[in-house]
């Protein structure tokens, strides 16, 4: 039997919302000691790996470990049934054909519930070893999501450049070229706009801009984002929750 | 032009 309780519907909404547009059909496995979920999109450039801990959860309970596919476009129809502010607890049996989202608005004695036909999902799952990254860079989500558009406009590919206390973002395009620079800042006031920078090797990578629009959504969930740059793997973003996280593995561009 | 490389380049199935 599994019961995951969220004290407000919408941060599970906020964590699907930011990966349903890469990938449609997920395996979430739940255990005893939270929900793990992994996908990658249909042109295998980029993997969704989410973890949600029994922490982020009011309360949570996980006899069986049991996996649960959906079609995320089905999941977000019933998530937008819900108010953000209800409470949201995920039901289902140790050997489930579909899951029950109970919305609770307790103030109002409001109860909704609804079902979701679940889904036999035969996915790979790739095993990522831990790895040594060159960089590891902390900015706040908006500036790299704004980042991200911005340059978009111009191109497909976006570069990243990283040299000792420079990141340097640069499109260029048909229709003309762009660039954004930005230095590691600590603001002591505001320590969510500080702009971390650790490097052990400058990086020059050239990614995909669609795929990291896709990534940009994910800025709903954490006003941080973690990013880890190496020249022999893929890059790793990463928004953290209270408790687990959402990351990104996005493959990198180059020369043939 | 660069070429988009794919996640199975870097990791193994399991």
């Amino acid at each position: 039997m599994l019961e995951a309780k969220f004290a407000e519907a919408s941060l599970f909404k906020r964590i699907i919302d930011g990966f349903k547009d890469c990938v449609s059909l997920v395996n979430f496995q739940c255990k005893e000691d939270g929900i793990i979920a992994q996908a990658v999109d249909d042109s295998r450039v980029l993997l969704v790996s989410l973890e949600i801990g029994v922490e982020a959860f009011q309360e949570y309970r996980c006899d069986h470990p049991v996996t649960l596919g959906m079609d995320l476009g089905s999941l977000s129809k019933i998530l937008r049934c819900g108010n953000n502010s209800d409470t949201l607890t995920l039901i289902a049996d140790d050997k489930p054909d579909s899951i029950l989202l109970l919305f609770e608005d307790t103030q109002r004695e409001r109860i909704a519930e609804y079902s979701l036909k679940l889904m036999d999902i035969d996915a790979d799952f790739l095993k990522i070893e831990d790895l040594q990254y060159d960089t590891t860079l902390m900015m706040p989500s908006t500036e790299f999501s704004k980042v991200v558009k911005d340059l978009s406009q111009l191109t497909d590919s976006i570069n990243i450049m990283v040299t000792k206390e420079t990141i340097k973002f640069v499109a260029e395009g048909e229709i003309g070229t762009g660039s954004v620079i930005l230095k590691p800042v600590m603001d002591m006031e505001k320590p969510a706009e500080s702009i971390k920078l650790e490097m052990d090797q400058p990086v020059d990578l050239t990614f995909g801009a669609k795929y990291l629009l896709d990534i940009v959504k994910g800025s709903a969930l954490s006003d941080r984002i973690g990013i880890r740059l190496s020249s022999e793997a893929p890059a790793l973003f990463q928004f953290d929750l209270s408790s687990g996280f959402l990351q990104f593995f996005l493959a990198p561009k180059f020369n043939d | 032009n660069k070429d988009q490389t794919k996640l199975v380049q870097y990791y193994v199935k399991t």
